[in-house]
Protein backbone atom coordinates (compact mmCIF):
# COMPACT_ATOMS: atom_id res chain seq x y z
CA UNK A 1 0.00 0.00 0.00
CA UNK A 2 2.66 2.38 0.60
CA UNK A 3 4.54 2.05 -2.96
CA UNK A 4 0.82 3.51 -4.41
CA UNK A 5 0.81 6.05 -2.33
CA UNK A 6 4.12 7.05 -3.12
CA UNK A 7 3.24 6.05 -7.01
CA UNK A 8 0.33 8.24 -6.59
CA UNK A 9 2.29 11.50 -5.29
CA UNK A 10 4.82 10.81 -8.47
CA UNK A 11 1.43 10.88 -10.55
CA UNK A 12 0.50 14.23 -9.11
CA UNK A 13 4.22 15.55 -8.69
CA UNK A 14 4.33 14.86 -12.68
CA UNK A 15 1.68 15.56 -14.08
CA UNK A 16 0.82 18.72 -12.51
CA UNK A 17 3.14 20.98 -11.07
CA UNK A 18 1.38 22.07 -7.75
CA UNK A 19 1.36 25.80 -7.09
CA UNK A 20 4.20 27.31 -5.27
CA UNK A 21 5.57 23.90 -5.45
CA UNK A 22 9.29 24.01 -4.01
CA UNK A 23 10.89 20.27 -4.87
CA UNK A 24 12.77 19.11 -7.54
CA UNK A 25 11.36 20.70 -11.61
CA UNK A 26 8.85 18.31 -13.32
CA UNK A 27 10.91 15.28 -15.15
CA UNK A 28 12.02 16.84 -18.84
CA UNK A 29 10.85 13.93 -20.97
CA UNK A 30 13.72 14.24 -23.13
CA UNK A 31 16.38 13.79 -20.58
CA UNK A 32 18.16 11.10 -21.24
CA UNK A 33 17.08 8.77 -18.45
CA UNK A 34 13.01 9.13 -19.46
CA UNK A 35 14.56 8.36 -23.75
CA UNK A 36 14.63 5.03 -22.26
CA UNK A 37 10.98 4.80 -21.28
CA UNK A 38 8.52 2.41 -22.78
CA UNK A 39 6.90 4.99 -25.57
CA UNK A 40 6.29 4.69 -29.04
CA UNK A 41 9.07 5.59 -31.39
CA UNK A 42 9.16 6.97 -35.30
CA UNK A 43 9.57 4.56 -37.96
CA UNK A 44 8.31 5.56 -41.49
CA UNK A 45 7.77 2.26 -44.22
CA UNK A 46 8.33 3.48 -47.60
CA UNK A 47 6.61 1.65 -50.62
CA UNK A 48 8.59 3.92 -52.81
CA UNK A 49 11.88 3.00 -51.25
CA UNK A 50 10.91 -0.81 -51.45
CA UNK A 51 10.50 0.07 -54.86
CA UNK A 52 7.07 -0.58 -55.20
CA UNK A 53 5.77 2.24 -57.26
CA UNK A 54 4.69 0.00 -60.34
CA UNK A 55 2.11 -1.63 -58.21
CA UNK A 56 0.76 0.68 -55.07
CA UNK A 57 -0.92 2.85 -56.21
CA UNK A 58 -1.34 4.82 -52.61
CA UNK A 59 0.01 6.00 -50.45
CA UNK A 60 3.54 6.72 -50.96
CA UNK A 61 4.22 4.76 -47.16
CA UNK A 62 2.94 5.02 -43.79
CA UNK A 63 3.68 5.82 -40.41
CA UNK A 64 4.06 2.43 -38.82
CA UNK A 65 5.76 3.49 -35.58
CA UNK A 66 6.93 1.04 -32.82
CA UNK A 67 6.95 0.51 -29.09
CA UNK A 68 10.57 0.80 -27.24
CA UNK A 69 11.98 1.12 -23.99
CA UNK A 70 11.70 -0.14 -20.48
CA UNK A 71 8.96 -1.00 -18.10
CA UNK A 72 11.18 0.01 -15.05
CA UNK A 73 9.95 0.38 -11.51
CA UNK A 74 7.83 2.20 -10.81
CA UNK A 75 6.15 2.03 -13.87
CA UNK A 76 6.12 5.25 -15.35
CA UNK A 77 3.40 6.95 -14.36
CA UNK A 78 2.97 8.55 -17.62
CA UNK A 79 2.56 5.52 -19.85
CA UNK A 80 -0.63 3.07 -18.81
CA UNK A 81 0.66 -0.50 -17.35
CA UNK A 82 -1.84 -3.66 -17.12
CA UNK A 83 -2.15 -5.22 -13.74
CA UNK A 84 -0.11 -8.00 -15.05
CA UNK A 85 2.45 -4.90 -15.89
CA UNK A 86 2.96 -3.99 -12.07
CA UNK A 87 2.48 -8.34 -10.88
CA UNK A 88 5.55 -9.38 -13.36
CA UNK A 89 7.50 -6.23 -12.19
CA UNK A 90 7.57 -7.12 -9.01
CA UNK A 91 8.05 -10.77 -9.38
CA UNK A 92 10.97 -9.48 -11.62
CA UNK A 93 12.28 -8.00 -8.68
CA UNK A 94 12.09 -10.94 -6.49
CA UNK A 95 13.48 -12.71 -9.18
CA UNK A 96 15.25 -11.24 -11.69
CA UNK A 97 17.30 -14.12 -12.95
CA UNK A 98 14.74 -15.80 -14.57
CA UNK A 99 11.43 -13.59 -14.46
CA UNK A 100 11.48 -10.79 -17.18
CA UNK A 101 10.12 -7.26 -16.96
CA UNK A 102 6.99 -6.40 -18.34
CA UNK A 103 7.91 -5.32 -21.78
CA UNK A 104 6.89 -2.54 -24.15
CA UNK A 105 4.28 -3.06 -26.37
CA UNK A 106 1.76 -1.08 -28.41
CA UNK A 107 -1.99 -0.28 -26.58
CA UNK A 108 -3.43 0.91 -29.82
CA UNK A 109 -3.26 0.11 -33.02
CA UNK A 110 -5.44 1.68 -36.00
CA UNK A 111 -5.98 1.16 -40.04
CA UNK A 112 -4.60 2.25 -43.42
CA UNK A 113 -5.67 1.16 -46.76
CA UNK A 114 -3.94 0.27 -49.76
CA UNK A 115 -4.51 0.73 -53.28
CA UNK A 116 -2.59 -1.49 -55.76
CA UNK A 117 -2.65 -3.33 -58.80
CA UNK A 118 -3.02 -7.20 -58.61
CA UNK A 119 -1.14 -9.58 -60.94
CA UNK A 120 -4.09 -9.48 -63.59
CA UNK A 121 -3.98 -5.68 -63.29
CA UNK A 122 -7.43 -5.60 -60.89
CA UNK A 123 -7.28 -2.57 -58.70
CA UNK A 124 -7.44 -3.63 -54.90
CA UNK A 125 -8.58 -1.47 -52.54
CA UNK A 126 -8.39 -2.71 -48.77
CA UNK A 127 -8.24 -1.88 -45.42
CA UNK A 128 -5.70 -3.11 -43.14
CA UNK A 129 -6.59 -2.81 -39.80
CA UNK A 130 -3.78 -2.78 -36.68
CA UNK A 131 -1.33 -1.43 -38.99
CA UNK A 132 0.05 2.00 -37.62
CA UNK A 133 0.89 1.84 -33.67
CA UNK A 134 -1.26 4.83 -32.08
CA UNK A 135 -0.05 3.99 -28.58
CA UNK A 136 2.13 2.01 -26.23
CA UNK A 137 2.16 0.78 -22.38
CA UNK A 138 3.73 -2.06 -20.71
CA UNK A 139 2.54 -5.54 -20.90
CA UNK B 1 -2.67 10.95 -52.66
CA UNK B 2 0.15 10.56 -50.24
CA UNK B 3 -0.42 9.78 -46.27
CA UNK B 4 2.54 11.05 -44.61
CA UNK B 5 2.44 11.64 -41.00
CA UNK B 6 3.56 14.72 -39.76
CA UNK B 7 4.39 15.83 -36.64
CA UNK B 8 4.54 18.89 -35.63
CA UNK B 9 7.28 20.43 -37.29
CA UNK B 10 6.34 19.11 -40.89
CA UNK B 11 9.30 17.16 -41.53
CA UNK B 12 8.69 13.86 -42.89
CA UNK B 13 10.33 10.93 -40.76
CA UNK B 14 13.25 8.82 -43.16
CA UNK B 15 13.10 5.76 -43.59
CA UNK B 16 15.97 4.27 -42.76
CA UNK B 17 18.40 6.35 -42.58
CA UNK B 18 20.78 4.99 -44.65
CA UNK B 19 19.87 3.02 -48.16
CA UNK B 20 18.92 -0.73 -47.60
CA UNK B 21 21.16 -2.90 -48.59
CA UNK B 22 19.82 -5.31 -50.95
CA UNK B 23 18.81 -8.33 -48.68
CA UNK B 24 17.50 -6.29 -45.97
CA UNK B 25 15.26 -4.74 -48.94
CA UNK B 26 14.52 -8.25 -49.77
CA UNK B 27 13.81 -9.16 -46.12
CA UNK B 28 11.59 -6.02 -45.51
CA UNK B 29 9.70 -6.77 -48.26
CA UNK B 30 9.00 -9.78 -47.55
CA UNK B 31 8.01 -8.88 -43.89
CA UNK B 32 5.21 -6.17 -45.04
CA UNK B 33 4.06 -8.65 -48.00
CA UNK B 34 2.99 -11.28 -45.13
CA UNK B 35 1.72 -8.02 -43.31
CA UNK B 36 -0.48 -6.83 -46.59
CA UNK B 37 -1.38 -11.02 -46.62
CA UNK B 38 0.06 -11.37 -50.06
CA UNK B 39 1.85 -14.45 -50.96
CA UNK B 40 4.75 -12.17 -53.78
CA UNK B 41 4.85 -9.13 -54.85
CA UNK B 42 1.80 -8.38 -57.90
CA UNK B 43 3.30 -7.57 -61.29
CA UNK B 44 0.66 -6.32 -63.36
CA UNK B 45 0.74 -7.21 -67.40
CA UNK B 46 0.94 -3.30 -69.15
CA UNK B 47 -1.00 -4.85 -72.24
CA UNK B 48 -3.49 -7.00 -70.54
CA UNK B 49 -5.35 -3.45 -70.12
CA UNK B 50 -3.50 -2.49 -66.83
CA UNK B 51 -5.61 0.96 -67.29
CA UNK B 52 -9.26 0.39 -67.91
CA UNK B 53 -9.69 -0.97 -64.62
CA UNK B 54 -10.35 2.32 -63.46
CA UNK B 55 -7.50 3.20 -60.97
CA UNK B 56 -8.67 6.94 -60.99
CA UNK B 57 -12.50 6.09 -59.37
CA UNK B 58 -10.52 3.65 -56.91
CA UNK B 59 -8.04 6.09 -56.48
CA UNK B 60 -11.25 8.44 -55.48
CA UNK B 61 -12.36 5.86 -53.34
CA UNK B 62 -9.01 5.52 -51.32
CA UNK B 63 -8.85 9.05 -50.54
CA UNK B 64 -12.83 8.57 -49.65
CA UNK B 65 -11.61 5.54 -46.84
CA UNK B 66 -8.56 7.57 -45.82
CA UNK B 67 -10.24 10.52 -44.78
CA UNK B 68 -12.60 8.32 -42.94
CA UNK B 69 -9.68 6.82 -41.35
CA UNK B 70 -7.96 10.42 -39.94
CA UNK B 71 -11.65 11.18 -38.74
CA UNK B 72 -11.47 8.50 -36.83
CA UNK B 73 -8.52 8.48 -35.43
CA UNK B 74 -8.53 12.02 -34.32
CA UNK B 75 -11.96 11.61 -33.09
CA UNK B 76 -13.69 14.59 -35.31
CA UNK B 77 -17.27 13.88 -36.35
CA UNK B 78 -17.50 12.89 -40.38
CA UNK B 79 -18.37 15.86 -41.43
CA UNK B 80 -17.06 15.53 -44.90
CA UNK B 81 -19.91 13.44 -46.11
CA UNK B 82 -22.11 15.66 -47.54
CA UNK B 83 -19.00 16.72 -48.99
CA UNK B 84 -17.82 13.98 -50.08
CA UNK B 85 -20.89 12.63 -52.06
CA UNK B 86 -21.56 15.74 -53.59
CA UNK B 87 -18.21 16.48 -54.70
CA UNK B 88 -16.80 12.85 -55.51
CA UNK B 89 -18.13 12.75 -59.08
CA UNK B 90 -17.64 8.60 -58.68
CA UNK B 91 -19.50 8.58 -55.55
CA UNK B 92 -22.72 9.35 -56.50
CA UNK B 93 -25.07 7.43 -54.00
CA UNK B 94 -25.17 7.89 -50.73
CA UNK B 95 -25.18 4.01 -50.54
CA UNK B 96 -21.98 3.52 -52.02
CA UNK B 97 -20.75 5.58 -49.37
CA UNK B 98 -22.22 3.35 -46.80
CA UNK B 99 -20.94 0.12 -49.22
CA UNK B 100 -17.54 1.53 -48.87
CA UNK B 101 -17.96 2.63 -45.02
CA UNK B 102 -18.74 -1.53 -44.60
CA UNK B 103 -16.55 -2.64 -46.79
CA UNK B 104 -13.07 -4.15 -45.71
CA UNK B 105 -11.50 -4.53 -49.60
CA UNK B 106 -12.95 -2.81 -52.67
CA UNK B 107 -11.76 -4.49 -56.28
CA UNK B 108 -12.29 -3.15 -59.79
CA UNK B 109 -11.99 -5.69 -62.79
CA UNK B 110 -10.17 -5.58 -65.88
CA UNK B 111 -12.54 -6.45 -69.13
CA UNK B 112 -11.37 -9.09 -69.71
CA UNK B 113 -13.65 -9.15 -73.81
CA UNK B 114 -10.59 -7.57 -76.18
CA UNK B 115 -12.52 -7.45 -79.34
CA UNK B 116 -15.75 -6.14 -79.48
CA UNK B 117 -18.18 -8.14 -81.68
CA UNK B 118 -20.52 -5.09 -82.42
CA UNK B 119 -23.38 -7.36 -84.27
CA UNK B 120 -25.08 -10.53 -82.46
CA UNK B 121 -25.60 -13.30 -85.64
CA UNK B 122 -29.31 -11.53 -85.76
CA UNK B 123 -27.66 -8.50 -86.66
CA UNK B 124 -28.56 -6.99 -82.88
CA UNK B 125 -26.37 -4.17 -82.04
CA UNK B 126 -24.83 -5.37 -78.27
CA UNK B 127 -21.61 -5.18 -76.08
CA UNK B 128 -19.85 -8.30 -74.48
CA UNK B 129 -18.35 -7.70 -71.65
CA UNK B 130 -16.18 -10.30 -69.31
CA UNK B 131 -14.85 -9.80 -65.66
CA UNK B 132 -13.08 -12.28 -63.39
CA UNK B 133 -14.54 -11.63 -59.56
CA UNK B 134 -12.73 -15.28 -58.51
CA UNK B 135 -9.22 -13.64 -58.54
CA UNK B 136 -10.25 -12.21 -54.86
CA UNK B 137 -9.07 -14.50 -51.65
CA UNK B 138 -10.96 -17.31 -50.66
CA UNK B 139 -14.52 -17.09 -48.20
CA UNK B 140 -14.79 -13.08 -49.24
CA UNK B 141 -18.44 -12.34 -49.24
CA UNK B 142 -19.49 -9.62 -52.03
CA UNK B 143 -21.86 -6.97 -50.34
CA UNK B 144 -22.35 -5.41 -53.35
CA UNK B 145 -21.55 -5.44 -57.08
CA UNK B 146 -21.83 -2.45 -59.57
CA UNK B 147 -21.03 -2.66 -63.39
CA UNK B 148 -20.38 0.73 -64.69
CA UNK B 149 -20.89 2.48 -68.29
CA UNK B 150 -19.88 6.35 -69.22
CA UNK B 151 -22.54 7.68 -71.29
CA UNK B 152 -21.75 10.88 -73.34
CA UNK B 153 -24.34 14.08 -74.34
CA UNK B 154 -25.21 12.94 -78.11
CA UNK B 155 -25.31 15.01 -80.99
CA UNK B 156 -28.58 17.27 -81.70
CA UNK B 157 -30.10 14.91 -84.03
CA UNK B 158 -31.03 12.47 -81.37
CA UNK B 159 -31.70 15.32 -78.86
CA UNK B 160 -35.68 14.41 -77.71
CA UNK B 161 -35.12 11.04 -78.00
CA UNK B 162 -34.76 8.23 -75.27
CA UNK B 163 -33.26 4.84 -75.99
CA UNK B 164 -33.62 1.79 -73.94
CA UNK B 165 -30.80 0.40 -72.79
CA UNK B 166 -30.63 -3.10 -71.20
CA UNK B 167 -28.06 -5.51 -69.34
CA UNK B 168 -28.13 -9.25 -69.87
CA UNK B 169 -26.13 -11.99 -67.73
CA UNK B 170 -25.63 -14.26 -70.15
CA UNK B 171 -26.90 -17.77 -69.23
CA UNK B 172 -25.60 -19.87 -71.89
CA UNK B 173 -23.94 -19.52 -75.33
CA UNK B 174 -24.58 -21.49 -78.69
CA UNK B 175 -21.92 -21.35 -81.87
CA UNK B 176 -24.91 -20.84 -84.70
CA UNK B 177 -27.38 -18.34 -82.73
CA UNK B 178 -28.17 -15.86 -79.84
CA UNK B 179 -26.99 -16.89 -77.05
CA UNK B 180 -29.43 -17.22 -74.02
CA UNK B 181 -29.73 -14.17 -71.84
CA UNK B 182 -31.03 -13.28 -68.41
CA UNK B 183 -32.36 -9.88 -68.19
CA UNK B 184 -30.63 -7.99 -65.34
CA UNK B 185 -32.22 -3.88 -66.12
CA UNK B 186 -33.59 -2.28 -68.68
CA UNK B 187 -33.05 1.76 -68.34
CA UNK B 188 -34.79 4.62 -70.29
CA UNK B 189 -32.00 7.17 -71.02
CA UNK B 190 -32.60 10.38 -72.55
CA UNK B 191 -29.94 10.95 -75.51
CA UNK B 192 -29.04 14.40 -73.86
CA UNK B 193 -28.01 12.96 -70.36
CA UNK B 194 -24.11 12.76 -69.69
CA UNK B 195 -22.56 10.74 -66.49
CA UNK B 196 -22.00 7.10 -65.35
CA UNK B 197 -24.67 4.38 -65.16
CA UNK B 198 -24.18 2.26 -62.20
CA UNK B 199 -25.95 -1.41 -62.91
CA UNK B 200 -26.60 -3.56 -59.66
CA UNK B 201 -25.12 -7.36 -60.56
CA UNK B 202 -24.61 -7.99 -56.81
CA UNK B 203 -26.60 -11.58 -57.47
CA UNK B 204 -24.80 -12.36 -60.60
CA UNK B 205 -20.98 -11.49 -59.38
CA UNK B 206 -22.06 -14.05 -56.18
CA UNK B 207 -23.31 -16.49 -58.69
CA UNK B 208 -19.93 -16.27 -60.57
CA UNK B 209 -17.77 -16.41 -57.21
CA UNK B 210 -19.98 -19.88 -56.38
CA UNK B 211 -19.11 -21.15 -59.87
CA UNK B 212 -16.90 -19.66 -62.34
CA UNK B 213 -18.51 -22.05 -65.00
CA UNK B 214 -21.72 -19.52 -65.03
CA UNK B 215 -19.28 -16.62 -65.68
CA UNK B 216 -20.30 -16.28 -69.28
CA UNK B 217 -20.03 -12.37 -68.60
CA UNK B 218 -23.00 -9.60 -69.36
CA UNK B 219 -24.53 -7.74 -72.92
CA UNK B 220 -25.62 -4.74 -73.31
CA UNK B 221 -27.73 -3.67 -75.84
CA UNK B 222 -29.50 -0.59 -77.02
CA UNK B 223 -32.64 0.21 -78.85
CA UNK B 224 -34.78 3.29 -80.25
CA UNK B 225 -37.51 4.30 -78.49
CA UNK B 226 -39.06 2.56 -81.94
CA UNK B 227 -37.42 -1.10 -81.25
CA UNK B 228 -34.69 -0.48 -83.36
CA UNK B 229 -31.32 -1.87 -82.45
CA UNK B 230 -28.72 1.23 -81.81
CA UNK B 231 -25.04 1.17 -81.95
CA UNK B 232 -23.35 1.99 -78.27
CA UNK B 233 -21.57 5.01 -80.36
CA UNK B 234 -24.94 6.81 -81.36
CA UNK B 235 -25.96 7.22 -78.09
CA UNK B 236 -22.89 8.43 -76.21
CA UNK B 237 -22.29 5.40 -74.73
CA UNK B 238 -18.71 4.83 -74.36
CA UNK B 239 -16.60 1.35 -75.04
CA UNK B 240 -13.53 -0.28 -74.44
CA UNK B 241 -12.32 2.33 -77.30
CA UNK B 242 -13.08 5.78 -75.44
CA UNK B 243 -10.85 7.57 -73.42
CA UNK B 244 -9.58 5.29 -70.32
CA UNK B 245 -10.94 6.91 -67.41
CA UNK B 246 -14.61 6.60 -69.25
CA UNK B 247 -14.43 2.62 -70.04
CA UNK B 248 -16.83 0.71 -68.70
CA UNK B 249 -15.73 -1.73 -65.52
CA UNK B 250 -16.75 -3.78 -62.89
CA UNK B 251 -16.62 -2.65 -58.89
CA UNK B 252 -17.07 -4.98 -56.08
CA UNK B 253 -17.18 -4.29 -51.95
CA UNK B 254 -16.41 -6.97 -50.46
CA UNK B 255 -16.45 -7.68 -46.35
CA UNK B 256 -13.27 -10.21 -45.22
CA UNK B 257 -13.38 -12.80 -42.24
CA UNK B 258 -12.00 -10.20 -39.27
CA UNK B 259 -9.27 -13.70 -38.08
CA UNK B 260 -6.10 -12.37 -40.42
CA UNK B 261 -3.70 -15.16 -39.56
CA UNK B 262 -0.11 -14.51 -41.04
CA UNK B 263 1.51 -17.70 -42.55
CA UNK B 264 4.46 -18.66 -40.08
CA UNK B 265 7.50 -18.84 -42.10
Amino acid sequence: STGGKRRQQNRNRSTQPQEGYKGPPPPDYNSSDQKTACRRHELYVSFRELGWQDWIIAPEGYAANYCDGECSFPLNAHMNATNHAIVQTLVHLMNPENVPKPCCAPTKLHAISVLYFDDNSNVILKKYKNMVVRACGCH
Amino acid sequence: GSNHSLDGNNEVHGFIHRRLRTHEKREMQKEILSILGLPHRPRPHLWHGKYNSAPLFMLDLYNTMSSEEKSQVQGMPDRYESVRTTQSPHLATYQETAFLNDADMVMSFVNLVEYDRDLSPQRRHHKEFKFNPSQIPEGEAVTAAEFRLYKECVSHSFRNDTFLLKVYQVVKEHPDREADLLLLESRRLWAAEEGWLEFDITATSNLWLMNAAHNLGLQVSMETSSGQSISFKEVGLVGRDGALEKQPFMVAFFKVSEVHIRTTR
